[in-house]
């Protein structure tokens, strides 16, 4: 919350674009600043109308460098944009800087993300800490713009719920050290162990012993939110992500062109098999174990296809970990296997359970 | 490492104090007392900006807290009013 609670006493707010940018088409920019408006109003009481001319509350506008308030622009990337928090004349008010490109897509700098952060502040949002916010001060732009669940706490402390019986529930952020975590896919990548939950990668490394938390897209801006699993083959520095019946393969943090192709015709898998739960490749045998329900498959890496006698049950292969497995990765001999909040160190030499632990004990919580 | 040549260190201390200024009320004027009370501010202000943007907190502009600062983002400073 902005410092002294300012906020709106009434809750059918006007607004008026007062100029608009060249780098869209007039529409393009008011459908930008409608959808920003809508994004609010679907978790508040508050409503919004757009005015052609005179009064509004809140005034939109793109401006460059000096223009007239206590904070200049200073050209293009830095500052992209600021607002006031709700008041008289200027309060409100949202200032695009005009030395920026905007766009309607994943180039910088997406002008409905930006007016959407930028509206925050106009109804009395501060920044937060939240990376996954959207109250974020740093522009991330991860493919879907949406409220996460602090925004939504943030803007109804203030205004209070919508009215509509269905409250709408924003995506909320992983915290690394919480106890109940769970995890989409796992893989190792260069040496390195990557968790992914969600639109968001937890990075551990020998080097950084600290969790680093951020946007899979970061690294991979094609790739999708909520990958299913994921494997590191080695051999060819490759990692494979899954999702339904298609998967992704990436080189380091270059995306291989491509994909996605689906899992059909480049693994074998019959058309039954709508999505992977878990993947890993196997050094030792150079086989790669695909885990769907409560079934594992079993892909030669170097024979591209896969091995006869599968699918078994997974206990055929993995005796004591389940049947249901929601991520796996293999590090220094010993696998991984993951399931809810609970993990699972394997080794599959003697094929048994080695020990049990929280599945966020690679966080040093 | 070899040591960064000097002209990236003064480009750096310009980095962070600029955007110290700007998002966390950090005074440039004549306010503080000698150079020791400036560097004591700035440390405290670059502690409360690390632990903002759940960087690690080592109260220097080490190469990951000065990428987040070249990041693009909102004009809004993270701990100052905005009037």
């Amino acid at each position: 919350l902005t410092e002294g609670n300012p906020r709106w006493e009434h809750t059918n707010l006007t607004y008026r674009i007062e100029n608009y940018t060249p780098d869209l088409s007039r529409a393009d920019v008011d459908h930008a600043i409608r959808k920003a408006f809508q994004l609010w109003s679907a978790v508040t009481p508050l409503t919004f109308s757009k005015v052609s001319e005179g009064q509004a509350d809140i005034l939109i506008s793109f401006v460059r460098g000096d223009h007239g308030d206590n904070s200049r622009f200073d050209g293009p990337g830095g500052i992209l944009a600021h607002a006031f928090q709700p008041g008289p004349r200027i309060g409100g008010d949202v200032h695009f800087d005009e030395d920026e490109t905007w766009t309607k897509d994943f180039r910088d700098y997406n002008l409905y993300h930006v007016a959407a952060h930028e509206l925050g502040h106009s109804l009395g949002l501060s920044h937060s800490t939240d990376i996954g916010a959207l109250m974020f001060p740093n522009y991330f732009f991860s493919g879907d713009i949406q409220l996460s669940q602090d925004d939504i706490d943030g803007i109804q402390t203030i205004y209070g719920r919508s009215e509509n019986p269905n409250q709408p529930m924003g995506p909320q952020t992983p915290k690394v050290c919480d106890s109940k975590l769970t995890f989409d896919a796992i893989t190792t990548i260069r040496g390195e162990v990557m968790f992914l939950k969600d639109r968001f990668y937890i990075r551990v490394s020998y080097y950084y012993p600290e969790p680093e938390l951020n946007f899979i897209t970061t690294f991979w801006p094609n790739l999708p939110n909520g990958l299913q699993a994921a494997y590191e083959f080695a051999d060819r520095d490759e990692v494979r992500f899954f999702k339904g019946n298609k998967f992704w393969a990436v080189q380091g943090q270059q995306m291989l062109p491509g994909y996605p192709k689906d899992i059909y015709s480049s693994f074998g898998f019959p058309r039954s098999v709508k999505n992977i739960d878990a993947a890993v490749f196997e050094e030792e045998t150079g086989k790669t174990y695909f885990f769907v329900a409560d079934k594992i498959w079993r892909y030669d890496e170097y024979q591209q296809s896969m091995d006869a006698g599968y699918p078994k049950q997974i206990a055929a292969n993995f005796p004591g970990i389940g049947n249901k497995v929601d991520a796996v990765f293999q590090k220094d001999g010993f696998l991984y296997f993951f399931r809810g909040t609970r993990q699972y160190k394997f080794d599959p030499k003697t094929k048994r359970i080695l020990t049990l632990q929280k599945a966020n004990s690679w966080f040093n919580c | 490492f070899p040591a960064a040549p000097l002209k990236m260190q003064e480009d750096a201390e310009q980095t962070v104090q600029q955007y110290l200024e700007k998002y966390y009320d950090l005074k440039s004027d004549g306010e503080q007392i000698g150079r020791n009370r400036k560097s004591s501010l700035m440390v405290d202000k670059l502690k409360q900006m690390q632990e903002f943007f759940g960087l690690k907190v080592t109260e220097k502009p080490d190469a990951e807290t000065l990428a987040v600062m070249k990041q693009a983002r909102c004009g809004v400073p993270d701990m100052a009013p905005f009037v």
